[in-house]
């Protein structure tokens, strides 16, 4: 299992911000990573220091059918494929495509990197998505092999699970088969605040066979790194979510050893 | 000018809580509010208290064209108009439809409350939508008069305001030549913290014409007000965040009055 995604419909649950830090935190132990940002807002992007027009980005690779050039590297091991607010317009552009569902999936597949497929220059790939349950996220999952759920310890948050799990289910029966909920990882936990406990129980209740044990606490560091352009491991290394990052690498690792 | 929506495309930036509590304060100055919810995430009726299936929801006042029978009244002056997870649908079934950017604005305008028309009944209407520019916000941009921008003190919701502006801009062009850009609420605002004070001074810079000047403060009270079905005004009437919603309401209607 190689392609992960990292989904929740629910807005501001921390996808961009655990898909950058798990990606730098795998980097750091030599493993290859290439995140693809396939969200118009294009957070992953930016959080990493990378701003991209529409001819350089994700939108213009699909409609040539191959992505190597518009690969960017800004971390040693870590590879970008950066998107552009021009992506907003796929949603519309993609309806009268003839594969529309897996647009993403064949971009992955046709691609090299350095004369190798991408799924053999790079460990894994990670995808990070829009809050929204659209034909882009659609694409997304038929292109991934694995899901990682990032949870908010809020209460909308976990309200959000059974949708999320639901379209999970019919797009495995229907486009992709081999799709996994792979891990599910809490962040922003406050361990001051009765409703992240709370939040935090629950959800080990109903995914214990999913959950990760590594808390990503909520920290100040982490929401100040975006503007340096830097993953919060590399803004601030010894920050209890940067030490918390690196230990979901470990925990991450494991899991796929054990698979 | 009485149809608001609360708009944003960056997920998670406080759209539904301000919505909810702007509302809930308005109904205690003796306004009546209709609050529609056109997320599918269905949390500003949760937030409420309110959970329905799709025979109940917005979803079903669309196909059939009317919504009176919908509507709920779960504070005093505080109506709501359900959403449901249904709605997901309506996104790919709207494509076909004759007048698919006009459905909202259509229901809005042929739908009666207690035998007068919405906009005589109510003294103001709210639509809470979802983290997207999708079809469904476009049908809210078209059916509002007014937009409140929520904006959470943080850097990527600060960034996302610029391909927000150019959609406004771009609606109020093609669809909607009235639609105007009401106010800018910033939320989420912790005075402790350095970050949370220059998003602040960057969004009074570029909207000084439009930033309300009452700033909403995190408060761990607003998160768990949800979790009990009520505005953060009911559920901790002297947190500091609840004075600010009441204050933001005296905010909003001398605005209205100066026009
Ligand atoms: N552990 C944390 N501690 C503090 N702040 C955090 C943490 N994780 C994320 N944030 C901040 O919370 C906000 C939301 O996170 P992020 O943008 O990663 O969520 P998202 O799910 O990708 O949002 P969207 O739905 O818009 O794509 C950001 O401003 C981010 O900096
Ligand atoms: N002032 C505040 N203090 C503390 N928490 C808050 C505050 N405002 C909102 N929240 C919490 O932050 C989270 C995001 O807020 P909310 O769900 O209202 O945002 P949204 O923009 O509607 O999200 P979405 O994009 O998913 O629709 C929620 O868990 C909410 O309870
Ligand atoms: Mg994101
Ligand atoms: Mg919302």
């Amino acid at each position: 299992m190689k392609i992960f995604a990292f989904i929740n419909q629910k807005g501001g649950v921390g996808k961009t911000t655990i898909a950058i830090n798990l990606a730098r935190a795998l980097s750091l132990r030599d493993y290859k990573i290439l995140l693809i940002d396939f969200d118009p807002q294009a957070n992953a992007g930016s959080g990493l220091g990378i701003k991209v027009g529409k001819e350089e980005s994700i939108y213009q690779a699909i409609i040539e059918g191959y992505c190597e050039k518009f690969i960017k590297n800004p971390f040693p091991n870590l590879y970008l494929l950066p998107s552009s607010i021009d992506l907003v317009g796929l949603e519309v552009e993609l309806v009268e495509y003839p594969n529309r569902e897996y647009v993403l999936k064949n971009l992955i597949k046709n691609s090299f990197y350095q004369d190798k497929p991408l799924k053999d220059f790079f460990d894994f790939i990670f995808i990070d998505s829009p809050p929204s349950l659209s034909l882009i996220t659609v694409n997304i999952l038929t292109a991934c092999e694995g899901i990682i759920i990032p949870l908010q310890c809020e209460y909308y948050a976990l309200e959000g699970l059974s949708l999320l799990v639901k379209t999970i289910r019919g797009i495995k029966k229907s486009l992709n088969p081999d799709l996994m909920l792979f891990g599910l990882v809490l962040t922003m936990y406050d361990k001051r605040n009765k409703l992240s406990h709370e939040v935090a129980e629950e959800a080990k209740e109903h995914f214990k066979w999913i959950i990760f044990n590594t808390l990503i606490p909520r920290s100040v560091r982490v929401s100040e790194a975006p503007s340096f352009g830097k993953p919060v491991i590399d803004y601030s290394p010894n920050n209890k979510a940067s030490e918390a990052f690196l230990k979901l690498a470990d925990e991450f690792l494991e899991r796929i050893k054990s698979r």
